[in-house]
């Protein structure tokens, strides 16, 4: 963290932590997958500027680094959580701009990458608003972009999980079925039940009718 | 086919097909990995037995242990070497069993052959790849997990005849935990504190023989046994160990990287963390796991949402697909999205885990903290995502997710261990928290 805020040599992995943390967000209706790794970005050095902020504060307040460190862990698994959501959503935005596949195919995986951006935005509001990085306006841009691309989804959600290309054999589901012939394979299934090899179990016997004679 | 299932599919605005080459890595691999597949799906030796979830403990490991070992042949004689192929041969035979010998093939033989010097290659390699030396990783103590150096079992060197001398000093020291140490192992690599000239060195990995490799019983010194049923993972013989004054070869150090000589002068390793490279090595590739049970999830829950129809939506109509409810598509979508993330991230993990792999094994060890530190972090990361995730689909599947036919159970078992072992994930993501400061 020195070396970011010496501006220093730093790895790519993280050179976006060193950023303005004054500047605000980009977002607009169209809600660009750009302005959304932005967001992630800042998130996470912001979150990383704080935790350090506080470590600092606390040293200076006569506590040891390592006393500052175990006091502050729970900012510092807030930043390392941020950091790794921002390397995922780098990742996937990344793989689907450089996927050699068609048009069609394009379009409905950035609407998932799309989508995991904004649900992860929208499940940690807090941290993108606290320090007024998206303005209300912006915020209700993403919900309804979220809202559009769970309908988006919707007619390839099927044709997505099918991409995934696993045998019935290897999910063993009775729910799960390529051919989706659910309600037979569940009695199919529970007539394996052990329960089932005889029509009147011993238990009977030895626990319900004597129950039922005294 | 469910005329649900059958419209869905004519609907779709893409070719699924290419999607799968994406994640696969192309048509080639995707051919190979049906191929595979089909192989196991086809086997009649691997058909037979009942379903999982009306079997016993000792049916499910026996089972495993008959399944594995038959496809770890049967890839053998198709020249199959590739693990990840290797994997996908094994879990379409065997599905969502764990493997009695995972630790053997994933870090009992990796480990010697990252961290074992060249006598040592030659002389344990071909046996554990004949199966006369099935070996664990022993590292997990009953009071010790993700802390490595808190570890308390001792290696002592003693120069008079050059052998060290192993013990698990207190009931805490015990390694606990371990996959395949309870029954199936008859060696291990024990994690443990070395001790030389009468100074601690730090931890490093001993070669220990725990049972008679003709008779298969306990060797002198050593006691270990299986630890009990657990959430999943029962076809797994997840074991205990106890050293009392095991005495092993000075030849039976890992010494690639750190050495004890014969009058016991220790060289120590150029990086200390470099003994960490098989726990490295497995949290890269915990990332595409959890992609894997996550979308295997996602699959189950989405199908079935077709499938499920559920509460007319106008008085007296029909019943609407259950996956036409937004709040249904709120819950699965966002998933379905995360799975695809996490299989793309892993992909980038492990090919990562690759470059800088080569870069060690050329003596370059400049990387090694931040391959650790993004390893750490996006194996804990992916294994919440994962977790919650499978609870979230099952819930999606109303009742009948709460039944083992429904297959989502054994996914959250046989996934959610990943939040705890090689590392817990609270403390995966303090060790980015510090890379982090520390760049």
């Amino acid at each position: 963290y020195p070396d970011i805020k010496r501006g220093g040599p730093i790895h790519e992995f993280v050179q976006y932590l060193g950023a303005d943390l004054t500047q605000k967000s980009c977002m607009t209706e169209e809600v660009a997958l750009g302005c959304l790794l932005k967001a992630f970005q800042h998130r996470a050095a912001r979150l990383l500027s704080d935790a350090a902020a506080r470590i600092e504060n606390l040293v200076r307040s006569g506590k040891s680094r390592q006393e500052a460190w175990d006091a502050s862990t729970v900012a510092l698994t807030w930043a390392a959580k941020a950091y790794c959501h921002t390397f995922v959503v780098r990742t996937f935005s990344q793989i689907v701009s450089d996927a050699a596949v068609d048009k069609s195919t394009k379009d409905v995986l950035t609407a998932l990458c799309k989508l995991y951006a904004i649900d992860g935005i929208i499940e940690n509001l807090g941290e993108f608003i606290e320090d007024g990085f998206f303005s209300p306006h912006q915020v209700s841009f993403l919900k309804n972009k979220l809202a559009d691309l769970l309908a988006e989804i919707r007619p390839n959600a099927v044709a997505l999980v099918d991409a995934f290309d696993y045998p019935d054999k290897t999910l063993d589901s009775c729910l799960g079925r390529y051919d989706g012939q659910v309600y037979p394979a569940l009695y199919e299934y529970a007539k394996n039940s052990p329960f089932n090899e005889q029509e009147v179990l011993d238990s009977y016997h030895k626990f319900i009718k004597p129950a039922q004679t005294e | 086919m469910n005329p649900d299932l059958a419209q869905e599919r004519r609907r779709a605005t893409f070719d699924p097909e290419q999607v799968t080459s994406l994640l696969y890595r192309g048509p080639e691999n995707v051919r190979k990995r049906r191929y595979l597949q089909n192989a196991a799906i086809q086997d009649q030796v691997l058909r037979g037995s009942k379903p999982w979830a009306f079997q016993s403990r000792v049916e499910q490991y026996e089972t495993a242990l008959q399944m594995f070992i038959y496809m770890m042949k049967k890839l053998d004689e198709m020249g199959v070497t590739d693990p990840l192929e290797r994997m996908y041969y094994q879990e379409a035979g065997a599905p969502h069993y764990y493997n009695p010998m995972a630790l053997h093939t994933g870090m009992f033989i990796p480990s010697i052959e990252k961290q074992g010097t060249k006598e040592q290659k030659e002389r344990w390699l071909p046996m554990a790849r004949s199966l006369q030396l099935i070996g664990t990783y022993a590292q997990t103590e009953m009071g010790h997990g993700t802390f490595i150096r808190g570890l308390e079992t001792t290696a002592s060197y003693d120069p008079s005849n050059q052998e060290f001398v192993l013990n698990s000093p207190t009931v805490t020291s015990m390694k606990f935990w371990p996959g395949g140490l309870g029954k199936t192992s008859n060696c291990c690599l024990v994690m443990a504190q070395l001790i030389t000239q009468g100074k601690k060195r730090g931890i490093h990995l001993f070669f220990v023989q725990i049972r008679d490799l003709k008779t298969h019983r306990h060797m002198p010194g050593v006691e270990s046994g299986d630890i009990g049923p657990k959430f999943g993972f029962n076809s797994n013989d997840n074991g205990y160990l106890k050293l009392s004054n095991v005495r092993i070869p000075r030849e039976n150090m890992l010494m690639r990287y750190s050495k004890v000589l014969e009058d016991g002068t220790y060289v120590p390793p150029t990086n200390q963390r470099i003994g960490y490279g098989t726990m490295v090595f497995v949290r890269a590739h915990i990332v595409t796991n959890s992609a894997r049970g996550l979308s295997k999830a996602c699959v189950i829950a989405i199908r079935y949402s077709a499938v499920r129809r559920q509460t007319e939506v106008s008085p007296g109509g029909p019943e609407a697909q259950i996956i036409d409810y937004q709040t249904q598509q709120y819950k699965l979508f966002p998933l379905l999205a995360t799975a695809y993330a996490m299989y793309f991230t892993g992909r980038y993990a492990e090919d990562y885990y690759e470059q800088i792999a080569s870069e060690i094994e050329a003596g370059n060890l400049e990387s090694l903290n931040q391959l650790h530190a993004v390893c750490a972090g996006l194996k804990a990361f992916s294994t919440w995502a994962c977790t919650a995730g499978i609870e979230t689909c099952r819930l999606c599947c109303g009742g009948h997710g709460y039944s083992h036919a429904s297959g989502i159970p054994k996914l959250y078992t046989y996934y959610t261990p990943g939040c705890t072992y090689e590392g817990e994930n609270n403390v995966m993501m303090l060790q980015v928290a510090r890379f982090l400061m520390k760049i």
